[in-house]
């Protein structure tokens, strides 16, 4: 608009898509340093559905009340394109008005994977059908989340909680001290654990390389976090202390080929520790964002 | 991490079922050739690398 090039062109919408919206998050400084995401909820707000439009659904589709909610995450990449990660899905009764929860743990760790600095997190809501072909219920036309509360009050606006623990006091400490016996007290962390392989018999003649490796093992206890949590999982255990990292080891083994022995070099993964976490048992184990 | 487990994973990771039985003086003259030696030393780097980039 400020070249004299360039000439506005007025446009008029022909189609809109009314169930599909846009949140926009912003996250900077949300997160506290050296804490873990622990859980991530999306709150929205149901608003009823008017008596007379419920009836007139009624009568049109009386088996299908119900429309199926998709949150999906929304990255704009650097070249422009976009990309969807479903989170959550989960159907929605047009009877019902009131806070829904959207599980967006998953949206908020793959923001958290974003190079710096990092765009606002987007989460994208679609209303669909419960169903999709004949016959076409409406039901999805019906469900309306709030977007901002009446007069600006705030109340309905959609809402993200977030439910973070303090490393510093539930994470792992590093490396153990040698110096300091082991204890039942003792918190998480990475021992260290000489693997002679010179001295296991299996070996003789076999490995030519290398002839023994630090291992590491995680050891300690981790403290467990108040209860009862601001949430529920199934089958969630207490917080343990295990090996979050690994790396490989590359071996020389001698081969026979032809009759004859033969140097081989051969990559086993997962053999030393990197890293010990406090990590919740069952959990599940967080997807890594892929380019 | 015990002396079974790494027995284990290299038998899986060469698709063998059990130790190759070699003879101590086959394997006392055996020389690495270069190339394979590059191969581990390059295997070890990457894996050291890894370490410090960290997660």
């Amino acid at each position: 608009r400020f070249s004299q090039e360039f000439r506005e062109v007025a446009g008029r919408w022909l189609a809109s898509e009314a169930s599909t919206h846009l949140l926009v998050f912003s996250m900077e400084r949300r997160l506290p340093p050296n804490s873990e995401l622990v859980r991530a909820v999306l709150r929205l707000f149901q608003e009823p559905v008017p008596r007379a439009a419920l009836r007139r659904h009624e009568r049109l589709s009386p088996h299908s009340a119900r429309a199926r909610v998709t949150i999906e995450w929304l990255h704009v990449r650097d070249d422009s394109s976009n990309r969807t990660s479903l989170v959550d899905s989960r159907l929605v009764s047009l009877h019902e008005s009131g806070w829904k929860a959207f599980d967006v743990t998953e949206a908020v760790t793959f923001w958290q994977q974003l190079s710096r600095p990092r765009e606002p997190l987007l989460l994208q809501v679609t209303v669909q059908r419960e169903h999709l072909g004949p016959p076409a219920s409406g039901a999805h036309k019906l469900v309306r989340f709030a977007s901002q509360g009446p007069a600006g009050t705030g109340q309905g606006e959609p809402q993200l909680e977030l439910h973070t623990l303090d490393l510093g006091a539930y994470g792992a400490q590093g490396d153990c001290d040698p110096e300091v016996p082991l204890t039942e007290a003792t918190r998480c962390c990475r021992q260290e654990v000489y693997i002679d392989l010179r001295g296991m018999k299996w070996a003789e003649n076999w490995v030519l390389e290398p002839p023994g490796f630090l291992a590491y093992e995680c050891v300690g206890t981790c403290q467990q976090p108040p209860q009862p949590l601001p949430f529920k999982w199934p089958f969630l255990g207490p917080r343990q202390c295990v090996a979050s990292e690994t790396a490989s080891l590359p071996v020389i083994v001698s081969m026979k080929e032809g009759g004859r022995p033969r140097p081989q070099v051969v990559s086993l993964p997962n053999m030393r520790v990197q890293k010990c976490s406090c990590s919740w048992d069952g959990a599940p184990v967080p997807r890594k964002l892929e380019p | 991490l015990s002396g079974e487990q790494i027995r284990g994973r290299l038998l899986q990771q060469l698709h063998l079922s059990e130790v190759p039985v070699l003879d101590e003086g086959d394997v006392g003259e055996l020389v690495t050739p270069a190339h394979v030696m590059a191969q581990y030393v390059a295997l070890l780097q990457r894996s050291h690398r890894a370490r410090s980039r960290g997660k």
